[in-house]
């Protein structure tokens, strides 16, 4: 299974994962 | 063999001409290839089809759906109890669970289905302080921005973001309304006032006056007027119809009180002054801000719930029932359009920053999604022929909450999940 997020954010939002990163319910994904 | 490697003389012989010409001309001719073929439909839209390797359309050609309701079957045979511990251990062992995070004894998880869509402790997944957070457990396969409307399913293969969330017709016709369960107002007093960015509202006004239906299920909607490619109007078959609410955390089960709190909450948090009565899931940006994507892969062993990655509000879900291939990162590099082939439920909104959207994909293994505050949405039920690809049933959650117009979640709100089958 996937969850794909699609969403709109200032230009300066930035990801703060990697490709491949094992993450888990609540940890950051990115921050304004 | 170390003295055949060794001394075997390297003869070289000129390649006859005619072949490196052939060569040549192939390599011209794959360069002057288009980047990517499209297939359109009557008006404009992509006709999305199987592509890839042989070995995807060997796995498109075998009955998927079915497979997937087999498994679900074969999964939710009870389990005898004296065998529960072991037989999730090895299971926990193969596919790398932490049965330390787990809320029950093993021995309560009636059927190997059961367990795949267990809960977590309390408190085990603290949520971060940022705006946006992981909604479920998993790895992430990709993320970025989208340009010129697609998504990057992998480096160099697109899918267009329209034929993934759908898109608003014209002919389209009405969305279904969900209902929500009848509350007991008269709980609360006038002291239940939510003071949103100075306006008071009352709980009614943010929750909403009662439904005459306190079942929670969407009023039967009139069949698609023919001819319309894109959009259908249909009620899945209430069957089952209790087994889908979540017994903890839906707002069915909570109190008046706290349900309103929460939907305060994600008011204050989202600046209900510019949102009110700001309707529309469209994906077109304000200046100054781009669209962004993540792609989180779930495996076998991780925790199967999902949830809400920020404080934002559902207008509408749009169901695409679709095959079921697998979604593992080998498939994803491989099978083109993978996401907006296989079935899925698009939930549609907005947050503080704009459009937000998120969209659980199936697989064979998972064929069905659970959405906790949608009661009538059944996934992985009906034959695949009866929807066309790019087809979808669309729920709107506005009686949720008339202020925000649609369903508030809190950051870290469990949403839903995805179970065997």
């Amino acid at each position: 299974s996937t969850i794909v997020l699609i969403f709109e954010a200032p230009q300066d939002f930035q990801f703060s994962i990697t490709e491949g990163q094992k993450v888990q319910v609540g940890q950051e994904l990115g921050d304004v | 063999l170390a003295r055949a490697w060794a001394e075997t003389p390297t003869k070289w012989y000129p390649l006859p001409i005619a072949v490196g010409a052939l060569l040549l001309m192939f390599m011209q001719y794959r360069k002057r290839l288009p980047p990517r073929e499209v297939h359109v439909d009557e008006e404009g839209r992509e006709v999305v089809r199987l592509k890839g390797p042989w070995q995807v359309h060997v796995l498109g050609a075998l009955p998927l759906r079915n497979l997937s309701r087999v498994w679900g079957y074969l999964n939710s045979v009870e389990l005898p109890v004296w065998f529960r511990p072991t037989g999730l251990r090895v299971y926990s062992w193969i596919f790398g669970c932490n049965l330390d995070e787990i809320e029950h004894d093993l021995k309560s998880y009636k059927s190997l289905g059961d367990f795949f869509y267990r809960r977590l402790k309390a408190g085990a997944r603290p949520p971060a302080d940022s705006v946006l957070v992981s909604p479920a457990d998993g790895t992430i396969l990709h993320f970025g921005t989208i340009k010129n409307r697609r998504v990057e399913q992998v480096k160099g293969s697109t899918y267009s973001l329209d034929a993934l969330l759908g898109v608003e017709t014209s002919s389209s016709p009405p969305s279904t309304p969900v209902h929500f369960p009848e509350r007991d107002m008269a709980e609360l007093n006038d002291r239940h006032f939510a003071d949103i960015n100075g306006i008071e509202y009352s709980v009614q006004e943010l929750l909403g006056a009662s439904t005459p239906s306190s079942n929670g299920s969407a009023t039967p909607a009139r069949d698609a007027p023919a001819g319309i490619p894109l959009k259908e109007n249909a009620v899945d078959s209430p069957k089952k119809h209790g087994e889908l609410v979540d017994a903890s955390v839906s707002d069915e089960q909570s109190t008046t009180a706290e349900v309103a709190a929460r939907h305060a909450s994600v008011a204050a948090e989202m600046g209900v002054r510019a949102s009110a009565k700001r309707r529309g899931s469209g994906t077109e940006v304000k200046p100054g801000n781009e669209l962004f994507f993540t792609v989180i892969y779930l495996a076998p062993g991780d925790y199967h719930r999902f949830h809400s990655p920020t404080a934002w509000v559902v207008e509408k879900r749009r169901h695409f029932v679709g095959d079921l291939f697998s979604v593992s990162p080998w498939m994803a590099r491989r099978l083109e359009n993978l996401f907006v082939l296989n079935e899925r439920v698009a939930l549609l909104g907005r947050w503080k920053y704009g459009f937000f959207s998120m969209v659980p994909v199936g697989a064979t293994n998972v064929g069905s999604i659970r959405i906790n505050f949608d009661q009538d949405l059944r996934t992985n039920v009906g034959s695949r022929r009866n929807h066309p690809t790019g087809t979808y049933t669309e729920a709107v959650y506005s009686a949720a909450s008339p202020i925000l117009d649609g369903q508030p979640l809190t950051k870290a709100q469990e949403m839903g999940g995805f179970c065997l089958g």
